[in-house]
Formats: structure tokens, sequence, C-alpha cells
């Protein structure tokens, strides 16, 4: 899975994921990518998101959603995606990651899986990463 | 407001000889879609341009270099939303297309849908005069080999799924 979150000169915020899905899977089986809310979500007054893990769990806490849901009640886009990742993981035994961005441009790349390779772009620097903490 | 554009290339396991090879393929992926930003283009613009050029990186499992199903073919799935309107775009099981996610944004822009799936969302990338593209110029060496090492002997085609990352 691949995806991307952005906010632009304007404010406007967009999220996309794409995805060949899961080793194996069945014939016509589709996971959190294609669904709104769990395979990403943007909204101008929150932030936006694009997770990526284990699909059925995603789907079942609606994990791009949930996060903005903590970000609603204020938490940073770090704290939002570690407590939605932290209850997915308890909830459901999932591991995944996500990107968000806010309104104002705070970013996070976050995740529970032990890799997620990951970049970011802001004011002529690129950050990156593929093991937690980097 | 300073523009920003963050990417990932999934959550998973990635073998050690493969490092280089994800972190430079998001590194350009970031690239390309803040220099979308750079130029005044949209944060829409930016995210589909950064997935395109993940979805064209055999390095990741989207577009070329999808895993493949229990059948051996590629079933893949994208989506779109735009946070200033809530418009949002996405296919599901889609075959025979290079960049599921400029399907997905066609969705949000051309209909009143929200997602199309299978056959239906191929016929509509014919409509969009979306060039099809063969199976087999989307599966890497390395996406057939996973297939051919994970096939599971009892073909449960729920067990076999148990543990693994989307």
């Amino acid at each position: 899975t691949v995806g991307a979150v952005a906010v632009d000169v304007q404010g406007n915020l967009a999220c996309a994921t794409s995805t060949g899905g899961m080793l194996n899977k069945m014939e016509g089986r589709v996971g959190d990518t294609a669904c709104i809310g769990a395979g990403g979500y943007a909204d101008n007054k929150i932030g936006a998101v694009s997770p990526t893990g284990h699909g059925e769990s995603i789907l079942k806490v609606t994990l791009a959603r949930l996060i903005l849901f903590h970000m609603e009640q204020g938490k940073s886009p770090k704290e939002a995606s570690d407590l939605a990742l932290t209850y997915m993981q308890e909830r459901v035994s999932g591991l995944a990651g996500a990107v968000v961005v806010d309104p104002k441009g705070t970013w996070a790349a976050r995740f529970n899986s032990r890799q997620m390779a990951w970049a970011a772009a802001q004011q002529e620097q690129l950050h990156y990463g593929l093991y937690k903490g980097e | 407001m300073l523009p920003v554009v963050v990417v990932h290339g999934g959550a998973g396991f990635v073998p050690k000889e493969r490092d280089e090879l994800s972190i430079a393929g998001v590194q350009e992926a970031a690239r390309r879609g803040y220099a979308v930003l750079k130029s005044g283009g949209s944060s829409m613009d930016a995210v589909v341009e950064a997935v395109t050029s993940l979805e064209n990186n055999p390095a990741f499992n989207a577009g070329r270099g999808s895993v493949l199903n229990l059948k051996g073919e590629i079933e893949m799935d994208a989506l779109v939303m735009d946070g200033s309107t809530l418009a949002c775009g996405a296919v599901s099981a889609v075959k025979r297309v290079a960049n599921p996610v400029c399907l997905a944004r066609l969705v949000m822009d051309k209909t009143s849908h929200v997602c199309l799936t299978a056959e239906g969302a191929c016929q509509f990338a014919k409509a969009m005069e979306i060039p099809e593209v063969t199976e087999e110029s989307l599966i890497t060496d390395y996406a057939r080999k996973r297939w051919q090492d994970n096939l599971c002997s009892d073909s449960n085609p729920v067990l076999c799924q148990m543990g693994k990352m989307g």
C-alpha cells in the first residue's frame, strides 16, 4: 500500500491511497483502501490521513476517521495517530501506520508495525525514515 | 500557509536488500508532490502526483509491483479525497490499469458516485480513455516469487490470510 497527504498554499487538504491488496488474498477481496473513512479521509477543518496496514483491522476501527476524531478532540497528529493505532492493536490486533497532516501543516508519520517507509517535504526540507524513531 | 506533503510506502516488513529502494522511492514521491505544491498546484494534484510515482515504482505494492491474489492475478484499490469539499472517489478490484489513483480521481471528478468496482471500474476506465495495460506489465518477478513462496498447501483462503499485511 502507498499513500500521501498534503496541504497546499491555500490551506486545502487532500489524501490519496493506493494498494495492490494483500498477498494471496481471495479473489474479490477489498480491504480498507477503497473505503472512505477507513483507507483515507480529508477534511479542511480537521486534517487528512492516509493509513496502511492490515486492511480488515483498519476497516473495523475506521482508522482514518478515528485518527481525525482524536484530532477534533484537540490531539496533535502524532498523539491522535498513536491513540488510534494503539486502540486498533488492542481491539483487533492489527498492525498499521498512517501519514497525517492538520490544517496548519503539522504532520506525523506513525506506525506500530516493524517498518513503514515514509517521507515528508516542507520548507525545502526532506524528512524520511523506515524504522521507529527515524 | 506552509505547503507540505507526506507519503508512505506501506507498513510491514521490508527485506534488508530492499531498504534503499523503499527509502529512495518515498523520497522521490515526496519531492514530486512538493514540486507540485511549490508551483502553486493543489493538494489534490500533489497527492495524486506522489501516489502515481509510488504506483509506478516496482519497489512498492501498488500499481506495478502489486501483490498477487490466490489466482496469481492483480486486483487493485485506490481512493482520493478533497478536504475542501469532501468530494471523494475510489475504485476497487480494478485490473489492467497502471495508475488506479488517477482512475479514483476521475470517479470523483466525472461521476456522481464515490466508488466503482471490478468490471464496472474497468469499463469506466475505458470510457475515460485510460490506456489498458497488460497484467504482465504490472507483475514483477519479486511479486511472483512471493506469491509462489506463500501459496498455502491447504488452500484455505481464510487461513492463508491470517497475519498478512495489506
